[in-house]
């Protein structure tokens, strides 16, 4: 059977900086992620469950000069497999993501004010399209709600 | 350059 969900979160994005590029601290720049999803089961205790999220990423940095947060906003289609673990409430969810930026927001506050630049799918600045892999936890409280942990790394560079 | 990576928390609802 197909069943349509829906799913809302809360983010705790970072990034992680090249080498040779590492003369900055970075920090989680809170946001959230919501979407829908669907559920397609396969065979007993296997399905294929796609989604499309809204989501947000980015970091901050502390700078000698005031605090940098850079927020990205996302379109992300995470194409994963759900595994149950045992005939338990839990599962195991994994897969690879496409990513797709629709925007970024650079924030800059010294203490004394704030400077804000917009870009909006900006190709010669970041990347528009990004492909990653997710692996995470899902627990089924119920038939029809769950909770769920994960974490998500892009393959390619923004 | 750099790479995202995002820890995450959620819920979820199946219709």
């Amino acid at each position: 059977p197909i069943r349509f969900g829906i799913k809302a979160g809360v983010n705790l994005p970072n990034i992680i900086k090249d080498d040779g590029n590492n003369n900055f601290d970075t920090k989680l720049n809170p946001g959230f992620n919501a979407g829908i999803t669907l559920d397609i089961g396969l065979i007993k205790g296997l399905a294929f469950t796609p989604e499309l999220l809204y989501a947000t990423k980015g970091y901050k940095a502390e700078t000698s000069f005031g605090e940098f947060t850079q927020t990205t906003h996302f379109i992300d289609i995470p194409i994963l497999a759900t595994i149950n673990l045992g005939g338990s409430g839990l599962n195991l969810v994994v897969g690879p993501q496409v990513s797709f930026l629709t925007s970024t927001k650079n924030k800059f506050d010294n203490g004394f004010g704030t400077v804000e630049q917009q870009f909006d799918e900006d190709s010669d600045k970041f990347k528009k399209s990004l492909l990653g892999g997710l692996i995470g936890f899902r627990y089924d409280i119920n038939d029809k709600v769950d909770l769920h942990g994960r974490y998500a790394l892009d393959f390619q560079k923004n | 350059e750099f790479k995202n990576q995002v820890f995450s928390v959620g819920f979820g609802y199946k219709f």
